[in-house]
C-alpha cells in the first residue's frame, strides 16, 4: 500500500501579511486546513486520488474567499466566468471546461466531461448544455456576488485594466 | 484560482484546477486553468501538478508538462523540476505564481515565485502544513 498525500493551492500572487487583517489570515487558513483535510480523508479511506482532488477542490469552490465557483471575479460585463481541469495520473484521461456562468462547483463538470464525454475541452454555452444533461447543479447569478470581489472590480470597471485576484493591477497586454 | 493534486493508496496521482479568471476580463479570454498540460496535469511516471498565477504565462511556458518532462527526461526530482520551471524559466520572462505538485512516491512540492500563496498539504502520518506567505 502506497504513502498517501494531498497538495492544495488557493492562489498566489502578492500576498503579504500586510495586506491580510488577522481575521482574514485565520479564515484563510481555516478554509485551508479544512479542505486539505477533506481530502486527506478520501484517501484515509481507500478513495481514489481522482476523487480526493475533486473533493478539495469542491470545498474550495464553495468558499468566498478563493477564485473559483463562488468566490469568482467579475468580468467586464459583470459576469462570472469561470474555467476548471481535472486528470488522471493513470490513464492521462482529462476532462476541462472554459468560459462558463452559472455551475455551482465546475470542477466536478470537468470530472463529468472526463468521465461521459468524448472530449477533453468543452467551453461556454455547450459546456452548460453538457452540465444540464448530466444533471449538474446550477446556482443564480446571486449565488456568485461577493462585495469584496464586487469592490475590486468596481476599481477597475470603467478601464481595460485586468487583474489577477491577488495581485496590483497591471497594463493590459494582449499577446 | 484554486487547485488540488493528490495519490492515493495504489500509487496513483491526479491533478484538479479550478478558476473564476481575471477581474475586469473580457472577450472570453482563457487563462491555463483549463488547458491541460499548461495549469493542469497528471501522469503516474512522474507527477501531478496544478498552478496558479498569471495564466498567458504559463500557456506559453507550458508550465506542468514541463515540470513533468524535467523529470521523465532529465531525471530531475520533484523539488528540482519545480523550482527550475518557476524561479528561473517563469521568472525570466515575467510569468508570476506557482504550482504544487506530488509524485506516486507522495513527495510533495509547493513552488511560488510570489510574494505568497495560499496552500497545505498534508501525508500520511503527517501533521497538515498551511501557509499563506514566503
Amino acid at each position: 500500500m502506497h504513502k498517501t498525500a494531498i497538495a492544495i493551492h488557493g492562489g498566489a500572487g502578492t500576498i503579504t501579511q500586510a495586506n491580510l487583517s488577522p481575521e482574514q489570515d485565520k479564515a484563510y487558513r481555516a478554509a485551508l486546513k479544512k479542505a486539505v483535510e477533506a481530502g486527506h480523508q478520501v484517501l484515509e479511506r481507500g478513495g481514489s486520488a481522482l476523487d480526493a482532488v475533486e473533493l478539495a477542490v469542491v470545498h474550495l469552490e464553495d468558499s468566498p474567499l478563493f477564485n473559483a465557483g463562488r468566490g469568482s471575479v467579475f468580468t467586464k460585463e459583470g459576469k462570472h466566468e469561470m474555467d476548471a481541469a481535472i486528470m488522471c495520473g493513470k490513464t492521462l484521461e482529462a476532462g476541462a471546461l472554459a468560459g462558463v456562468r452559472s455551475i455551482k462547483n465546475p470542477v466536478k463538470l470537468a470530472r463529468a466531461i472526463m468521465e461521459h464525454s468524448d472530449h477533453v475541452i468543452l467551453s461556454g454555452y455547450g459546456a452548460e448544455e453538457f452540465a444540464l444533461s448530466y444533471g449538474l447543479e446550477f446556482a443564480p447569478e446571486a449565488y456568485f456576488f461577493d462585495k469584496y470581489r464586487y469592490e475590486q472590480w468596481s476599481e477597475v470597471r470603467d478601464s481595460d485594466i485586468f487583474m489577477l485576484d491577488h495581485t496590483a493591477q497591471r497594463d493590459e497586454k494582449f499577446g | 484560482t484554486v487547485g488540488a493534486v493528490a495519490v492515493d493508496q495504489e500509487g496513483n496521482v491526479a491533478s484538479a484546477t479550478s478558476t473564476g479568471g481575471m477581474t475586469n476580463k473580457r472577450y472570453n479570454r482563457i487563462g491555463d486553468t483549463p488547458i491541460i498540460g499548461s495549469g493542469t496535469y497528471a501522469n503516474n511516471q512522474t507527477c501531478a501538478i496544478s498552478c496558479t498565477g498569471h495564466g498567458e504565462f504559463f500557456i506559453r511556458a507550458v508550465v506542468a508538462y514541463d515540470v513533468s518532462c524535467l523529470m521523465e527526461y532529465k531525471g530531475y526530482t520533484l523539488q528540482k523540476a519545480c523550482e527550475e520551471v518557476v524561479l528561473k524559466k517563469l521568472v525570466k520572462f515575467g510569468g508570476e505564481g506557482g504550482l504544487i505538485a506530488v509524485t506516486p512516491s507522495a513527495e510533495v512540492a509547493l513552488v511560488f515565485n510570489s510574494e505568497g500563496m495560499y496552500r497545505a498539504s498534508k501525508s500520511t502520518g503527517e501533521e497538515t502544513l498551511v501557509a499563506i506567505y514566503k
